[in-house]
């Protein structure tokens, strides 16, 4: 698990 | 995560309860399209593909959880419930939806943020999700009135995306390099669609009438 903020909408 | 984005994810959870409540209490799903259902499941299974390689948070996990999970209820509900699926207005909801598929499939191999598989799989999401209540606003037209439960709902569904235009305002002025753009212009597409909606609903809700939507 990587914790990603890309896409950290839903 | 800030009020703007909470907002439009409740707002997006109450829309789900509402039509899980319409089905369940009235055991039909007349003035429901299946099709926009369909839409709906397909969007949530391509854009959560990262769901178990990418932790964001627990609200966000959950949220996408929940979000597949009564997407596919409904629609094996609308399918295969014995009593439900007798009330689905198979013969007005021909909306041809596979089109909007493909012009979505087509336009995130064209238009994504990274050329792999995962991006264009959200990509696609993004705009098949601006387009996937047109099934749905072609078969309240068609069945001219609307019963409350489904007017609420199509009134949340389009309502939880305006307050995501407003949560990427506010992203915009308060981050750095914060560029959102497939997303925003998809999502402002996605609340156009719902402006005709939104109007007749207003009156509606003014002159305290049922909701009519012109043929």
């Amino acid at each position: 698990l990587k914790v990603v903020d890309s896409h950290d909408e839903l | 995560m800030n009020i703007f984005r909470f907002a439009g994810d409740m707002t997006h959870l109450i829309s789900i309860l509402v039509l899980l409540l319409k089905i369940y209490a009235t055991k039909s799903c007349s003035g429901i399209s299946l099709k926009t259902q369909e839409l709906y499941a397909l969007v949530f299974l391509t854009r959560y593909l990262d769901l178990f390689t990418d932790f964001i948070s627990v609200y966000n996990t959950i949220m996408k959880l929940v979000f597949i999970a009564s997407s596919l209820a409904i629609v094996w509900c609308m399918r295969m419930h014995r009593v439900v699926r007798r009330s689905y207005d198979k013969e007005i909801d021909t909306f041809r939806h596979y089109f909007l598929i493909l012009a979505s499939f087509l336009l995130a191999v064209l238009v994504h943020e990274k050329f792999t598989f995962q991006e264009i799989f959200w990509a696609f999401s993004i705009y098949l999700e601006a387009l996937a209540i047109l099934p749905q606003l072609v078969l309240l037209q068609r069945s001219g009135n609307v019963d409350n439960l489904t007017g609420q709902y199509v009134f949340f569904l389009g309502a939880y995306r305006a307050f995501y235009i407003l949560n990427w305002i506010y992203r915009y002025f308060t981050e750095q390099h914060f560029s959102r753009w497939i997303a925003c212009l998809s999502g402002i597409v996605q609340t156009a669609l719902y402006a005709d909606f939104f109007y007749y609903y207003f009156i509606s809700w003014k002159n305290n009438a049922k909701l009519q939507l012109p043929a």
